[in-house]
């Protein structure tokens, strides 16, 4: 059997607010290491990988590995049910065609149970080789998530460099043109509000907004986001979930004719 | 004009 138990609901529910409309549905691969996850939205374009490790969890048990197909909205409203201090409890027998989640308030005077019915999914996956990365960026999420959505509002595609003077996203579209730089900070005392930028060498790559946008609904998840470019591959956008593990975003680039 | 990449052009397919 499977048997997953974390103290607080709000993470699990803010993972799935995060990848919900990303991708509508994939499988939860369990296994005695923990749950991942990896999908594509339908268009191929970006992929999400999940990873919660078991010792991140307060109990876990995994007697055999299993993938439980999940459709993400389905899993939503369930969680929309669950209160954010309570503790959630995932559950299922081997080969179950559903997975129960538990919900327990902090003084435990209320407990309820929602079964989830689990679908079968067909998902291609994709081999993502370890990569040093030309520039690594670390900044707060909440910094991120305003400028992609700042960008938004002039044009549908950004184009993000990093060189030794700072990462400097631009854009431009039928009303003129935007550019906003960030420089290596480290100067504000919390670390969660600093901006590091380890560059190997200088990268520039162009995407599509309306996915990076996406990937900021991870921002409620963690203080700093983290974003690895190389030329000629997608962007990794990392969200870190504490001690339990991380939320990954790919993002192809868009690329010459 | 760039056209955006789809994920096979840049990782395998296991």
């Amino acid at each position: 059997m499977f048997e997953a138990r974390l103290p607080q609901a709000a993470v699990l529910k803010k993972l799935v607010e995060a990848l919900k409309e990303l991708v509508t549905e994939g499988n939860f691969d369990v296994s005695p290491s923990g749950i991942s996850l990896q999908a594509m939205d339908s268009s191929h374009v970006c992929l999400v990988t999940l990873q919660l490790n078991d010792d991140g969890f307060e109990h876990f048990r995994c007697d055999r590995n299993m993938s439980m197909g999940i459709h993400f909205g389905n899993l939503s409203k369930i969680l929309k049910c669950a209160g954010n201090e309570d503790t959630i409890t995932l559950k299922a027998e081997d080969n179950a065609d559903q997975l129960t989640l538990m919900f327990e308030s902090a003084n435990q005077d209320r407990i309820s149970d929602f079964d989830l019915k689990l679908m079968s999914i067909e998902s291609e996956h994709l081999g993502i080789p370890d990569q040093d990365y030309s520039a690594e960026v670390k900044m707060p999420s909440a910094e991120y998530q305003r400028i992609v959505r700042d960008l938004t509002s002039m044009g549908d595609t950004v184009l993000v460099s990093a060189t030794k003077e700072g990462i400097k996203f631009s854009t431009s579209g039928d009303i003129g043109t935007a550019n906003i730089t960030l420089r290596h900070n480290t100067t504000p005392e919390k670390e969660d509000e600093q901006t590091h930028i380890d560059l190997k060498e200088p990268v520039a790559l162009t995407f599509a907004l309306r996915y990076l946008n996406n990937f900021a609904k991870a921002t409620p998840l963690t203080p700093q986001v983290k974003l690895s470019l190389t030329k000629d591959l997608p962007v990794v956008v990392e969200y870190k979930v504490g001690e339990l593990g991380q939320v990954r975003f790919f993002l192809a680039p868009k690329i010459d004719d | 004009k760039a056209n955006q990449g789809r994920l096979e052009n840049f990782f395998t397919v296991l």
